[in-house]
């Protein structure tokens, strides 16, 4: 019979949650994914599927209170880039907001609540 | 934690044990599905060092292992830093260099687009990031004590947030005609709070920005964090009603009343301005606090395309 040996363990194989009420970890992992220097300078050529937000004005928490807004009242006022077609162009900003939970699930926190601004999305994550 | 989205950048914030870096391969596959981005123009990864690294999980239980993990999704194209005192408040920095980095090779419907140059508005981004909060200071991010027999807590977790944004005065960091700002108070104890920044009509394009701050204020491993990437007028008392960087780190630190802190001040200089750095770089000097912190580190470094200033400052 053949031995196999075992596989080493890999170093992003994640061991059992830790559920004791430790200490907590203040200090943050900070991630910046930057796909141009500007977001005039994103290449203006895909589909801009409008605001994913502006459609999806949930409200989750229980007490009837949005937790999603617009920054001054208006999305229509976002000055970011400009696709091909004059309009802006709102690249990252088009994911809708499940597909970010799907990615956020990975990283272990779920979204409290999100501001939609003009220039940006905020989302405010437990944990 | 936080996660902010712009047409262009996804920022991912995250505190406790998450595992921050295993959502990177996922935002690179979201960014190419949805915008049919095929490359990186840059990433940072940054943090401090933890106070407890034996709890954390993946490739976040050692910085080797991180940039082990950054490098095969980048191809070795970043370079990893260490930055300040390794026994007291070192920094971790990791970043892709001054080349677009190619994630996957792009369809033949989708050729591999390179962004150009910068060639907008300087970015900047200052973070100050405090421990050892004085008891004064972390206070105010406990839940209050209630006397016996009085009912529980009745406020949602954004209802606290908004008041304690508004005892302390987060709420007039910047002005509030273009501050949108959404906070959350933890029970029993923690604050978040994101706020975008300059949504009025009087801005011009690239002048908003956020602010973020985090907030675990108990006694041994108390922290709390302050990260803002909103254009700062050079002198104080601007027309713009923003603070300088000077006085808004002061209006920070005051909040939060750290024993230490370590400031992070990053400044894209541009091809055609590297100099564009140096005022900002240079306003944060030993006589910050006036007194009241004694500054033990001061470090620059000249990345291609931006400066970073990194300072720690101890109350004396």
């Amino acid at each position: 019979a053949q031995t196999i040996a075992p596989t080493p363990p890999s170093p992003l194989i994640l061991s059992e949650p830790d559920t004791s009420p430790g200490p907590f970890e203040g200090p943050e992992k900070l991630l910046e994914v930057w796909f141009a220097p500007t977001p005039d300078a994103l290449v203006g050529d895909h589909v801009d599927h409008g605001s994913p937000l502006s459609s999806h004005h949930a409200t989750a928490n229980g007490n009837g209170v949005s937790n999603c807004h617009s920054a001054n009242g208006s999305s229509a006022r976002r000055r970011a880039g400009v696709s091909s077609n004059g309009q802006p162009f709102q690249g990252l900003r088009t994911v809708p907001r499940a597909v970010w939970e799907e990615m956020l699930d990975i990283v272990k926190c779920k979204v409290l609540s999100v501001i939609e601004g003009d220039d940006l999305d905020s989302y405010l994550l437990s944990e | 934690s936080s996660l902010f989205v712009a047409p262009h950048v996804v920022i991912l914030k995250t505190c406790g044990t998450t595992l921050n870096l295993l959502g990177l391969n996922r935002i690179l596959e979201i960014a190419r599905e949805y915008c049919g981005f095929s490359s990186v123009y840059r990433c940072f990864y940054s943090r401090k060092s933890f106070f407890f690294p034996e709890r954390q999980q993946g490739p976040h239980r050692d910085w080797t292992e991180e940039v082990k993990f950054l490098d095969n999704v980048f191809g070795n194209a970043g370079s990893a830093y260490t930055v300040g005192p390794i026994n007291r408040d070192n920094w971790l920095l990791y970043i892709t260099g001054a080349n677009p980095v190619a994630l996957v090779p792009a369809g033949p419907e989708r050729p591999l687009a390179l962004p150009p140059p910068c060639t907008g508005p300087p970015d900047q981004t200052l973070e100050i990031l405090m421990s050892h909060l004085t008891p004064a200071g972390a206070a105010p991010f406990f839940l209050p004590e209630l006397p016996a027999g009085s009912p529980p807590e009745s406020r949602s977790g954004h209802e606290l947030g908004t008041d304690i944004s508004a005892q302390l005065g987060i709420d007039t960091l910047f002005p509030k005609s273009e501050t949108t700002l959404d906070s959350f108070g933890f029970e029993p104890c923690g604050y978040s709070a994101n706020a975008v920044v300059g949504s009025g009509l009087n801005c011009n394009k690239g002048d908003g920005g956020y602010f973020t701050i985090h907030v675990t204020p108990e006694d041994g491993w108390s922290y709390a964090s302050f990260e803002c990437n909103v254009p700062l007028p050079l002198r104080a008392n601007d027309p713009s009603g923003r603070p300088d960087m000077p006085s808004l780190i002061r209006r920070v630190v005051d909040i939060f009343q750290p024993n230490r802190l370590t400031i992070t001040l990053f400044v894209s200089t541009g091809e055609d301005s590297p100099a564009a750095a140096a005022p900002a770089t240079k306003v944060i000097g030993a006589d910050l606090f006036d007194g009241a912190f004694t500054r033990k580190d001061r470090i620059i470094y000249e990345f291609e395309g931006y400066d970073l200033l990194f300072a720690c400052f101890e109350r004396r």
